[in-house]
């Protein structure tokens, strides 16, 4: 795991966050649903809360989906390449692009999808609310801050790197017992001497 | 789009990956130092996109694989874990094109994968009794 430069977290005095959608998304309950269980699993292991609320302007954390240049001067790419993007804490702004095609069920069964145009949602709504609660991108591959996705493929699961992390950030929720995490850190970092790359 | 699954989405809508833009990069496996292909500059501009040709540096990029995309790769490669080559090679190609998220990998200089982001040192010892493992921040 790693965190943006500065280690940027959301404050003592702000861990109940709200969120709210982009009112000109019209989403379907079904989408915002699906937001709602990717809040879930980061809640699951971190001593925050996330509560939706309808007012976008005043939200702490504002989701909406977009298309080309949408005002931050991050433009999106069109079908597939870049995804979506969120800022470091305490911005608040997770934007997806609205040019693909989103799957929305959250039916697998075995983790991968048949449609190879297509991207599960919930998936890409965990790795930008890690962004959201500071994490940076990770090189274990099999980690939910890994950058990339590919078509067709979901991945939910919070890894243990990814928990420790955000147990860096945060600490842990004091429910949290550790079960969630479903899959080991397959290796060795810290090794102590810091930077790298 | 929105769809509740794979099978909903309508058959006119239903583009293939090959789509993607990004695909094109494809054509510049096996590219390495040296070489100057036409369009090598694109494929610079997605490296700067995602921090790993400094943002300082103008985007006027040229055709030529020079030392700034060879570095561009070899961090790349070091973050995805894949072999240091140094070039545009079939298996980093092939991650190019994934889909991914927006964010940089690389913020100022500095690679936030490979525990970049952050600088932490531990004072290790081991508890005799328990083996149970201390690490102290530093």
């Amino acid at each position: 795991y790693s965190f943006f430069p500065g280690e940027p977290r959301w404050p003592e005095r702000r861990r109940n966050l709200t969120y709210a959608f982009e009112p000109q998304n019209n989403l379907a309950e079904e989408v915002k649903s699906v937001f709602s269980r990717a809040f879930v699993r980061w809640a699951e292991v971190i001593p925050l809360t996330f509560r939706r609320v309808e007012s976008f302007s005043t939200s702490d954390i504002s989701i909406g989906f977009y298309t080309g240049e949408h005002g931050d001067r991050e433009p999106f790419d069109g079908f597939m390449g870049t995804l979506a993007h969120a800022f470091s804490p305490p911005t608040g702004h997770f934007h997806l692009d609205g040019a693909e095609n989103w799957i929305v069920s959250g039916e697998d069964g075995d983790g991968f999808l048949t449609e190879r145009a297509a991207v599960d949602l919930e998936s890409v709504a965990v790795h930008e609310i890690g962004h959201l609660l500071g994490l940076g991108h990770s090189s274990v591959q099999d980690s939910i801050m890994f950058p990339t996705i590919s078509t067709g493929r979901r991945k939910v699961d919070l890894h243990s790197d990814d928990v420790e992390g955000v147990q860096y950030l945060y600490g842990s929720n004091p429910n949290f017992n550790g079960s969630r995490t479903p899959t080991p850190a397959t290796e060795q970092r810290d090794t102590g001497s810091g930077n790298s790359g | 789009g929105f769809y509740p699954n794979a099978s909903a989405i309508p058959p006119d809508l239903r583009r293939n990956a090959t789509e993607n833009a990004w695909n094109a990069f494809l054509n510049f496996t096996g590219c390495h130092a040296g070489m100057k292909v036409d369009g090598l500059y694109k494929i610079k501009q997605y490296f700067q996109h995602f921090g790993y040709i400094p943002q300082t540096l103008p985007g006027n990029f040229s055709d030529d694989f020079d030392d700034i995309l060879k570095n561009a790769v070899e961090m790349y490669q070091r973050n995805f874990k894949l072999n240091i080559t140094g070039e545009l090679d079939e298996l980093t190609l092939q991650r190019v094109v994934i889909p991914r998220c927006g964010v940089p990998d690389v913020v100022n200089g500095t690679s936030t994968m490979l525990n970049g982001g952050r600088r932490r040192t531990y004072e290790v010892s081991f508890s005799g009794t328990s083996q149970r493992f201390h690490a102290v921040k530093r």
